[in-house]
């Protein structure tokens, strides 16, 4: 783990006292292999190496394991800081000043927007209010059945139309809600490349006519370096409001928490736990940083 | 980076960037620059033009030489290809581009709908069969995937088809209990005396360094004959394979450059190293 390893470091340094510029440049080495091995981004890890080293100079870290603890601490806590900070507790969606509240939710092929759609619906029918789930993938095959099975397991119901563009048919639902007094309408969308400018702009159309409170993208856990440019481009390209990070209940890192969050700039709402409706928890930005440093 | 330049500091920073960034990881680019470095003082590398070419070459022959080629057919008998992997890799996708290009070389294929939990997931099945014209063996949803397979197998003995691909939910390597499942499908496939089995294991080019325990953990639970990397048309570099190829020795076989049913081609080392150091 990487506090064995400073451990390590600080137990080879010669001098006495206060630990030098140039073996704290010893130490941030063993801190950028760390969050490379987990999969942060390269130019994110190189901004947190900078923000560890400022930090740790103003703070006089000392010589021996004392000096390792030091180093660690300040890691921690700037990775938790950088992540969003503080506990996170219940997590919020983001509301329009009158209902219905849409929910869109965006992000790469296989990146689970059908299955978070369905978990967000499951979370806001527990809470009360009446949620619509929109089957706005009308490319891949019997992905409005899989939205459609998974909402009626849900008893939630499945706005679709076949032959609507989804731009129009986001629309469709938005009044299809306001008619039928659903308060929330979660918009499930096509995975999509970044580089595909046909499908982005689609998303962006979308985004642009329904102005939803909350755009969600929807990224997965094991995500590699990649992730720099999907936050990147969604964000610019669409505009989002928060992030959903999948497939937590695996065994991945989960440096791509912090590229997202550092490069979108908006927080990570929630976190995949498992397959089912209820697999959906607050993301937590104490757990996900101690994850991340493994 | 290909343009002529002094080979100085700078120029292994940004072929170290230029690794790390294509997810080949902090090992293999160590690995990778040092023994490049070593050529360099040794004089075989002169000009930077030269430095790309021996790069180039270390990739490629890291890829080729780790793992002996792997046929998925094997004439004159069934052949069966299981295909495993987390979730959303594009397993599914890849069996109707494997199938209808098993198809479009003449041989008989049954696809086997054997993810009998996920929503949908046989409807996505037998909607490309539908189009790639490829019969579907399924159950009901909930159904045991082992039986789906048995009765794929019994059909394919019975129409005289020669290939049976079979699609698996996705499942996590961390839990025991689906891959326990996946051992027993692999054994009903074993106890069936098909000629030719192969696991193959869908790797999504967005993956970090997680699909090296992936593979590692698929080759434990049921060994793996092959590889198919998809999402490769995307932005995503898919430098991952190189320590997933070093963890289980096995090739990459196809690679998925799109959504459609012909977006598959033959995997080419060296076409693939030069998308990544492009
Ligand atoms: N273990 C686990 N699996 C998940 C999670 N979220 C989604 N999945 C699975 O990931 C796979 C892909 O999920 P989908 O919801 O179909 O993904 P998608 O983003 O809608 O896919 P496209 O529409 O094709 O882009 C499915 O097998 C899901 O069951 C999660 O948090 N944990
Ligand atoms: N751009 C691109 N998308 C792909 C490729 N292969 C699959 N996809 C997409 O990735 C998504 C997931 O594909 P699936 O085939 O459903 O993946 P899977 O592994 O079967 O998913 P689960 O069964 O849920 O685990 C779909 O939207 C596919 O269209 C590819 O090579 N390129
Ligand atoms: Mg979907
Ligand atoms: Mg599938």
């Amino acid at each position: 783990s990487l506090s064995d390893r400073l451990q390590g470091v600080f137990a080879r340094l010669s001098s006495r006292g206060r630990v030098s510029e140039d073996d704290l440049k010893v130490a941030l080495r063993e801190v950028r292999i760390a969050l490379l091995e987990a999969d942060v981004s390269l130019r994110v890890v190189k901004q947190f190496v900078r923000a560890v080293e400022e930090k740790a100079l103003g703070a006089e870290v000392l010589q021996g394991l004392g000096g390792a603890q030091q180093v660690i601490k300040i890691v921690h806590d700037e990775l938790v800081e950088m992540l969003g900070g503080g506990d996170g507790g219940p997590a919020r969606l983001n509301t329009a000043p009158n209902p219905p509240h849409a929910v869109m939710l965006v992000g790469l092929q296989g990146s689970g927007k059908t299955t978070t759609a369905s978990k967000l619906a499951l979370m806001l029918r527990k809470q009360g209010h009446r949620p619509l789930l929109v089957a706005a993938d009308p490319y891949r095959p019997a992905a409005v059945t899989q939205l459609q099975t998974l909402g009626r397991q849900l008893d939630v119901p499945v706005y679709h139309a076949p032959d609507r563009k989804p731009p129009d048919l986001a629309q469709d639902a938005i009044k299809h809600a306001v008619r039928d007094g659903f308060n929330y309408v979660i918009l499930d969308t096509a995975g999509r490349l970044v580089i595909d400018e046909t499908m982005m702009r689609e998303v962006a159309e979308i985004r642009r006519r329904l102005d939803p409170p909350e755009v969600l993208l929807v990224a997965d856990a094991m995500t590699g370096q990649d992730a720099v440019r999907v936050a990147e481009q969604f964000h610019e390209q669409v505009g989002i409001s928060g992030v959903v990070l999948t497939k937590m209940d695996s065994d991945a890192r989960g440096g791509a928490a912090l590229s997202l969050r550092s490069v979108a700039g908006v927080p990570i709402k929630f976190v995949g736990t498992s397959e089912r409706a209820d697999g959906l928890e607050a993301f937590h930005a104490d757990r996900i940083a101690s994850r991340i440093l493994g | 980076l290909v343009a002529e330049r002094p080979i100085d500091d700078d120029l292994w920073d940004d072929l170290e960037e230029l690794l790390l960034q294509a997810d080949v990881g902090v090992q293999l680019t160590d690995d990778v620059l040092e023994r490049l470095r070593g050529e360099h003082r040794a004089g075989e590398i002169q000009s930077s033009r030269d430095l790309f070419d021996a790069l180039q070459d270390a990739l490629a022959t890291a890829l080729e030489q780790v793992a002996p080629p792997h046929e998925l057919i094997r004439a004159g008998t069934l052949s069966a290809v299981l295909v495993v992997g987390v979730n959303g890799v594009g397993k599914t996708t890849s069996i109707a581009k494997l199938g209808a290009f098993f198809r479009q070389q003449g041989h008989s294929v049954i696809l086997a709908a054997a993810d009998t939990f996920r929503a949908a997931a046989i409807d996505q099945l037998k909607i490309w069969g539908e189009r790639a014209r490829l019969p579907v063996i399924a159950h009901q949803p909930g159904a045991d995937p082992s039986s789906v397979v048995f009765d794929a197998l019994s059909a394919a003995r019975a129409r005289a088809a020669d290939v049976v691909l079979i699609d698996t939910a996705g499942r996590l390597h961390t839990r025991f209990n689906l891959m326990e499942e996946l051992k027993k499908i692999r054994r009903v496939i074993d106890k069936q005396g098909v000629g030719h089995v192969s696991t193959v294991l869908v790797v999504d080019a967005t993956t970090g360094q997680n699909a090296v325990a992936q593979a590692r953990e698929f080759a434990r639970a049921t060994g793996l004959d092959g590889l198919i990397v998809s999402k490769l048309d995307g932005s995503a570099k898919g430098g991952v394979v190189f320590a997933v190829t070093r963890e289980v020795g096995v090739p990459i076989l196809f690679v998925g450059t799109g959504e459609k049913i012909e977006d598959i081609s033959d995997f080419d080392p060296d076409d693939f190293v030069q998308a990544l150091i492009g």
